[in-house]
């Protein structure tokens, strides 16, 4: 771990009188090392690796006692102000709200969008599932059978129907059917897929969601700044789900997103059961990504 | 770098940036540039292109050196399974190499082994249809070693030349998934000493440094013979396959490169070392 790999450095150095901006460079170079194996994007390590460097040098670090813990605990404060609050009270203040899950293919969001619904119901709004995935085989199917397992309605239309038509009438329905929240899954896409980009923003337009969650893989690597970046600028992503944390991925991309966008991390998936989501804790990423 | 221009530290700096940015990973990538820069040094380079050319040539070679690229069916009935984390893209993959084994004559069987998902059988029936390929499958929940037998069963009496087998998507560091996944194998191996044929860890070129692990512990319980490298059709350059490649061994054998049918290469190591660069 980066807190035993700086203990080694330092107590290395133990004894000498002060640690020179030379053993601080080796100790940032272990910290970007650390970082990186983290999956967390080269050009947000080297930001926060100066900003690290800045907040040693300026709190007279290299004067202290015991400099390796006094790093971890600067890496650690900044990795948590960075990761920023936890932001799972969605705002679903219309009737019915809708919230849209977006994202690359197979990153969780059918199954986050099943999961998400089994919460809403149990904070006492009663929500619908929208199947609007109409190009994946099977896909409305999953839905439908996520939807059977946990006693939440799944709206559907027959085979052909395109996307933005579902999104639509599902939106129709909701408000006939006084829904509280319409959870609406779509196809998984790739972010330079100018036309299926396209659709997310007329869907977008067609049913104006409150909250647009990007469902992003916690193994995803250097990749996850440019694909949140070009769904954050077409589309009004209001919060991430990072997703399979219950593996062993370490989650860097949150950082990288988080740092080069802005969006907080609203929930992470934790298991491919209906029950598997858990609220964001800063800290606990934050000691996740250290390792 | 690529340019007639003198190769200096900072070109070799870009290297290792661009090699990072490819999720290639810290340590192989200071391995490689090490290597390329031994091979610039013997070989008289001088510019950004002799240096371009010098990392080209040790990743290829490298690739090349496992296997890279190259699949041979192997005699009938050739077992070949699926194996991966979740949502790589395993499913999608089995029915692209089925189109491909059976465009080139050969016929074949898919075994729906993921009786845990919902509708993952559905949706490998669907690609069975498109395909006009049977589709082995048992309930919902049934033990999918049961289903990879009945496959096996059914290759054999039917005499098929191959057999493709889905497996459910499990995280690595769930024992008991990667347990119930090497019995699947060894009710294969039981059935058919030789068999699987293949054993193919589906790995999504998005995915960072956790995909070390994940070849690591899929290897350890499944013994993975290959590669399947997917959705490199995105911005994701694939870095860590190189990785997995160079250090555990293992051969990249395919490219999936969209959701279609026919979006399916052989890994080809030149194309790859364009892609990093590009
Ligand atoms: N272990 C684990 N598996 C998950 C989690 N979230 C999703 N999965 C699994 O990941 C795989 C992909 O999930 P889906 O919900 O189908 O992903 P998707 O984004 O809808 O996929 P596309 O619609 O094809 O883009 C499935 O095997 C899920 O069971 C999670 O938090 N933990
Ligand atoms: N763009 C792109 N998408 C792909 C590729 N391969 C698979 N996909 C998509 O990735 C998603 C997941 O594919 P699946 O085949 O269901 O993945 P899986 O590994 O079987 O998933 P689980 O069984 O849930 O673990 C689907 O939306 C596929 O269409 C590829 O090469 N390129
Ligand atoms: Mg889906
Ligand atoms: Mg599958």
């Amino acid at each position: 771990s980066l807190s035993t790999r700086l203990q080694g450095i330092t107590s290395r150095l133990r004894g000498s009188a002060r640690i020179t901006e030379a053993d601080l460079d080796v100790a940032l170079r272990e910290i970007r090392l650390a970082l990186l194996e983290a999956d967390v994007n080269f050009r947000v390590v080297k930001d926060f690796v100066a900003r690290i460097r800045e907040r040693a040098v300026g709190t007279d670090l290299l004067t202290g006692l015991n400099p390796g813990q006094q790093i971890v605990k600067i890496v650690h404060e900044e990795l948590v102000e960075v990761l920023g609050g936890s932001r799972h009270h969605l705002e679903l203040d219309a009737k019915p709200a809708v919230l849209m899950m977006v994202g690359l293919q197979g990153s969780g969001k059918t199954t986050t969008a099943a999961k998400l619904a089994v919460r809403l119901r149990k904070e006492g709004k009663r929500p619908l599932l929208v199947a609007a995935d109409v190009y994946r085989p099977a896909a409305v199917d999953q839905l439908v059978q996520l939807g059977d397992q946990i006693g939440v309605e799944v709206h559907t239309r027959p085979v052909g129907t395109p996307a933005l038509e579902v999104a639509r009438s599902g939106l129709e329905v909701a408000r006939q059917r006084g829904v509280d929240v319409m959870i609406l899954d779509t196809a998984g896409r790739l972010h330079v897929d100018d036309a299926m980009m396209d659709e997310l923003v007329r869907i977008v337009g067609s049913v104006t969601p409150k909250e647009t969650l990007l469902v992003v893989d916690a193994m995803t690597g250097q990749e996850s700044v440019k694909v949140a970046e070009a769904f954050h600028a077409r589309l009004p992503v209001t919060g991430l789900v990072l997703t399979k944390m219950d593996g062993d991925a370490r989650g860097g991309a949150a950082l990288s997103i988080r740092a080069a966008t802005g969006l907080p991390v609203s929930f992470l998936g934790t298991g491919e059961r209906t029950d598997g989501l858990e609220p964001f804790h800063p800290d606990r990423l934050a000691q996740r990504i250290l390792g | 770098l690529g340019t007639g221009e003198p190769a200096t530290e900072a070109t070799w700096d870009d290297v290792e940036e661009a090699l990072i940015a490819a999720d290639v990973g810290a340590t192989t990538t200071l391995e490689l540039v090490d290597a390329a820069r031994e091979r610039f040094r013997a070989s008289g380079g001088r510019s950004g292109e002799d240096a371009r050319r010098a990392l080209a040539t040790e990743i290829r070679d490298r690739l090349a050196a496992v296997g890279s690229g190259a699949f041979e069916l192997g005699g009938a009935p050739s077992v070949i399974l699926f194996v991966g984390v979740n949502g790589t893209g395993k499913t999608t993959s089995i029915a692209k190499l089925a189109a491909r084994l059976k465009g080139e004559g050969h016929s074949l069987a898919l075994a729906a082994a993921d009786t845990f998902r919902a509708a993952a059988v559905e949706q490998l029936r669907i690609w069975g249809e498109q395909l006009g390929a049977p589709v082995i499958a048992q309930r919902p929940g049934a033990d999918p070693g049961a289903v990879a037998f009945d496959a096996v069963v059914a290759a054999e009496s039917r005499g098929l030349d191959a057999v493709l087998v889905d497996t459910a998507g499990r995280l690595q560091n769930k024992q008991q998934l990667m347990d119930e996944l090497a019995k699947i194998r060894r009710v294969i191996e039981r059935r058919l000493p030789g068999q699987p044929r293949h054993v193919l860890l589906v790995l999504d070129a998005t995915t960072g440094q956790n995909g070390l692990l994940q070849a690591e512990a899929f290897s350890r319980e499944a013994g993975v013979t290959g590669i399947v490298l997917t959705k490199l059709d995105g911005t994701a350059k694939g870095g860590v396959a190189l990785a997995v490649a160079d250090r555990l061994g293992v051969p990249i054998v395919f490219a999936g490169v969209g959701e279609e049918i026919e979006a399916l290469a052989p890994f080809d190591p030149e194309a790859f070392v364009e892609w990093l660069f590009a």
